[in-house]
């Protein structure tokens, strides 16, 4: 199970924008 | 309210990456805890940057400099790098 920190879910969140935002950029 | 509409994938993408640094570094706090840094630092400049709050000619911190931060620190850590490298636009 995943105990995730405030700071936790926040490094999530940026690494999935991050994600968004490279595949917008790719085609 | 809904959060961004991030793809469900990438969005667990992210919590297996993050989960698994954690667990990596258990035994070194402080190396985790700088990833979550850089990370807060470059989502907080580019909601600044969104929300026209930066001074003009202010530098963000760019997805290349995020990398490099980070390799600095997943040092003999290829896999954490190489993965992290999934997430970031190819520069």
């Amino acid at each position: 199970s995943y105990d995730f920190t405030p700071m936790d879910s926040s490094a999530v969140f940026t690494l999935s924008t991050m994600a968004k935002k490279s595949k917008e950029s790719d085609s | 309210s809904t959060p961004q509409a991030t793809q469900p994938v990438e969005f667990n993408h992210a919590i297996n990456y993050v989960n698994k640094i954690k667990n990596r570094f258990q035994n070194q706090p402080e190396i985790y805890k700088a990833f979550l840094e850089i990370l807060h630092t470059y989502q907080k400049e580019q909601r600044n940057l969104k929300e026209g709050l930066c001074p003009p000619g202010y530098k963000p911190l760019t997805e290349g400099e995020v990398y490099a931060q980070v390799a600095k620190l997943f040092q003999n850590q290829e896999d954490l790098l190489s993965e992290f490298g999934q997430f970031l636009p190819d520069a």
